[in-house]
Order: structure tokens, then C-alpha cells, then sequence
């Protein structure tokens, strides 16, 4: 589904956020 | 002759500098280590441990940390999501581990 794509790339981005 | 020189720089500083206060882990407690509680993690391992398309859905997690309250595993679920470590799929009850796939 369109829904989990959006999400599991906001939560990578997220992560990747964190993980600077 | 000036072998002396590199033998006395073992580093000396290390050894009392008062780690002490993370003794006596004895489970479910509520320290965070590397940024996670113990319920953090569990639920962040068991997360990442499932191959499910759809992920892991909270009823999954209850059934696995039997020990653990539900709003609890909710809580942890949260947490994990708002730092990008999971995040939910098909719906909010469902979640997957960022770095699985």
C-alpha cells in the first residue's frame, strides 16, 4: 500500500535524522 | 636503548573513573541503555525480528512479552516509531523495523 511506503520512508528519514 | 620510552605509554587514565551506577541489571527494569529501555528494546528486537509483510501487530508483541502490560508494549511502540526505528504499516496497529529489508 501507498500508506506503508509513506511511512517506512518517513521513519528512514527519521532515522536518518537521529543517526547524524 | 629507547625501547623504554614506548613501553611506558600504556594509557593509565582508564581504570577508576566511576561506571558504577549501572550495576545489578535484573530485567524489565527501566534504564535506558544506548538510548532504549529494557522494554524499548524488547520490543524494538522482537519488531526486527519478524519477516511478516505486514509487521508485527501489537496483539503479536503481547503475546511474546506475556510480562509486559499492553499499554506498556503501546508506549515502547510509540517511542520507537517517533524515533524512526519502526514504523506503522497497514495500520496502527502494525509496525515494521526500519532496517529490516
Amino acid at each position: 500500500q501507498e500508506r506503508i511506503r509513506r511511512n517506512k520512508e518517513a521513519a528512514r528519514q527519521l532515522l536518518a535524522e537521529r543517526n547524524v | 636503548r629507547k625501547n623504554l620510552t614506548s613501553a611506558s605509554r600504556v594509557p593509565q587514565s582508564f581504570s577508576s573513573t566511576g561506571i558504577s551506577s549501572m550495576g545489578g541489571y535484573g530485567g524489565g527494569g527501566n534504564l535506558p541503555v544506548n538510548g532504549l529501555t529494557a522494554h524499548q528494546s524488547q520490543v524494538l528486537n522482537l519488531i526486527k525480528s519478524c519477516h511478516i509483510p505486514e509487521g508485527m501487530s501489537l496483539q503479536d508483541l503481547k503475546l511474546q512479552l506475556y510480562n509486559m502490560s499492553m499499554s506498556t508494549i503501546k508506549q515502547a511502540v510509540e517511542f520507537l516509531s517517533s524515533e524512526g526505528h519502526i514504523y506503522s504499516t497497514v495500520d496502527d496497529d502494525h509496525y515494521k523495523s526500519t532496517d529490516a529489508e
